[in-house]
């Protein structure tokens, strides 16, 4: 297909919060988006695939100048005698985004991508995608690098 | 924030593929898309966190008729003596999706979202975000279901 990939932004304010151990079941999600939500935190990206044995994991992207916040509003959320096992781990994070028309399918694009990313030796910490564009989250010293070597991977100069 | 939710789409076409235990290291992410782009399979959702323990876990969406094609592709990608800890789980799923303009944060629209479908008792197995969508990857047999009830909760009608 007749991809046009037309450029690269790059978000360097965002964080990502990983909750693992989470009871795989209807409710969980709802019960997390209600406390952050209540606390009226932005919520850029969410990311989650298919639990394994009964437990999943859920990860998404706030501001930077909301990590702490967001944390203590998903602590709060669990109900006192049921804490064990969930996992908090905030980061800040760097987001590089690949925009392009006619991305139907992602796995041409997402290859040049990866591969202008390991090339560079750049890890890949998240992957989110929608019709237009695949996201990655990087560390931020690597923000810069992967910006440039993703431009010049798709054509778009340096 | 003024989202207006303008509609629900549902997608029964899809298969979501787990791969886990993936080495968290610069070029996994490269060899599985190379593999799945050689074999001109179309990947619609790429859902990727970060990783814990140095293993991580990559799950995406193919088209229903594409499903063994893409697993045989991907097992063939790993160098024959690397195969160890490789999951692979292919299962369909209906993917259900709001969409709404004005999306700038999705906590206030994920938890309606979220509430509707945990009170109709359906499990949330995929979540992927855009700048003006959330979608959802639920059992086949919920489709219609969470359809109907997310269309409720967003005062879209039955
Ligand atoms: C993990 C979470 O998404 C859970 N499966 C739910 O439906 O709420
Ligand atoms: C898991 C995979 O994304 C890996 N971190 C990579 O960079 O390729």
């Amino acid at each position: 297909e007749d991809v046009v990939v037309s450029g690269v932004a790059l978000d360097k304010n965002q964080a990502r919060i990983v909750v693992s151990d989470l009871p795989d079941r209807p409710g969980t999600a709802a019960m997390l988006f209600n406390a952050l939500a209540g606390a009226g935190i932005s919520v850029d990206t969410i990311v989650q695939g298919p639990g394994i044995d009964g437990k999943a994991r859920m990860t998404f992207t706030v501001p930077r100048e909301d990590i702490y916040r967001a944390e203590k509003a998903l602590k709060e959320s669990f109900p006192d005698d049921d804490f064990s096992g969930r996992v908090f781990e905030a980061y800040e994070i760097a987001k590089v985004s690949v925009v392009g028309v006619g991305m139907r399918s992602h796995s041409g694009v997402a290859a040049t991508l990866f591969d202008a990313l390991a090339e560079a030796g750049i890890n890949i910490q998240l992957v989110s995608t929608s019709e237009i564009k695949i996201s990655v989250g990087v560390e931020p010293d690597d923000a810069e690098e992967a910006t440039r070597v993703v431009h010049k991977a798709f054509g778009l100069g340096e």
